[in-house]
């Protein structure tokens, strides 16, 4: 469903740092892919240029056959809306709206109608445990309910993959297990596409591909 | 060296929240104490009141001797500045400081004079990996990359106390046991007590004391 093609990405600060080096993967629709690697490998690098929101260097990637470099920003920002979903390495939650209204974004960027997206957001703030919180700002949510409002958020339109960045650093074992256990589920149940970044073991354990990144190059997959 | 005394601290959102319920605990000097809980349960809400960063509604704190409820906040802002090392949630790095800047801001504070907050500076940021990223701003640093800049920072005042909110959560598995033998280190060779919200078992696995909140309660100790 998803490919790169010598993707290539560097930062120059004095020296030039190649975050993404050379990087060829693919993606199966319907599959769970993690992508592991130590601190600064980059890893949010790849999945920022996997989701659009940063342009490479050089090389490609292709979302069910789309080139991204053949489309303008507006194109590109239309895309990431209906296709790509999002779980940010810090959740970048819109602070002046509740935990329900930030689900609800996304559904009103694909223009769902309001009644269908509150029930909708309602039932997925439910599934992440947070029910009770629904109508509290990020600043009156502890660390691990942002991260679970950012991962309903990202479920909303069903779209044809998650992109997840740590979604599940902030959480103990026990709310942990309950977000792997959602995730698994909807893999096998609704065929939802993930690519997620992740220190944890217990996400790796049920992927189909671990993609493995040192310095920026792919050295396992 | 700290003890909390009936300590209470809530939200009223319509219904009210008990994020700290009558807790009383104490630190010993120089041990190593493990906050745990599930998500939400109120350990960050906890350690920013041991912080002295927020306000309980009743009972206080003590540190060395010292009630935080006698201080004004003039007066409980310098005592954080000397005695507190705080590692926060999501790090609260200053955004147009670079790493090196960012690490020497609590010297400054104690008026360590520049050439020596420099030196220090660059060691810390070197013990805990980024040394090659001393001139990197927040932004164009990776997450785990900020967390340990945030770590460093905090021990750079060798302060009475380090305060630190999920200071792994975003490490792999070798650069976490990195900063968990730096702490190791520090606690058994210069006495440094620390504080610590995690959620990683292999932190709990040293720590002196472990305290479990569960809904604002320390339900074990
Ligand atoms: N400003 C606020 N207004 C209302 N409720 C709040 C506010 N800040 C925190 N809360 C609530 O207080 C509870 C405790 O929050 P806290 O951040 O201390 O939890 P935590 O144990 O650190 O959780 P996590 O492991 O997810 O970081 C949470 O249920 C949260 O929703
Ligand atoms: N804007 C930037 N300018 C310069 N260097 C950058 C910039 N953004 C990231 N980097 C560097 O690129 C490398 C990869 O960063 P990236 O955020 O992708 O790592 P990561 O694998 O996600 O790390 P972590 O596990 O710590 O989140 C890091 O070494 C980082 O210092
Ligand atoms: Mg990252
Ligand atoms: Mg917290």
């Amino acid at each position: 469903i998803m490919e790169t093609i010598n993707l290539n990405k560097a930062f120059s600060l004095g020296e030039t740092i190649y975050a993404v080096n050379n990087v060829n993967i693919q993606i199966m629709a319907g599959s769970m892919n993690v992508i592991v690697g130590p601190s600064g490998s980059g890893k949010s690098t790849l999945l920022s240029l996997l989701g659009g929101l940063d342009r490479p260097m050089s090389g490609d990637i292709l979302l069910q056959g789309q080139s991204y470099r053949e489309l303008n920003e507006d194109q590109l920002a239309l895309l990431r809306r209906h296709k790509l979903g999002y779980v940010f390495q810090f959740f970048n939650l819109i602070p002046h709206l509740t935990a329900l209204e930030n689900v609800m974004l996304p559904m009103q960027f694909t223009n769902t109608p309001n009644k269908i997206a509150k029930q909708r957001g309602l039932e997925l703030l439910e599934r992440v445990g947070l029910e009770k919180r629904s109508h509290h700002l990020p600043l009156q949510l502890s660390g691990g309910e942002q991260q679970r409002v950012a991962i309903a958020r990202a479920l909303a339109n069903r779209p044809a993959i998650i992109l997840a960045d740590e979604p599940t650093g902030n959480l103990d074992t026990k709310t942990r297990d309950g977000i792997v256990a959602l995730f698994q589920e909807l893999n096998q149940q609704e065929g939802q596409t993930f690519v997620m970044v992740t220190h944890d073991p217990s996400l790796s354990k049920f992927a189909d591909q671990v993609i493995t990144m040192r310095d920026g190059v792919v050295v396992y997959q």
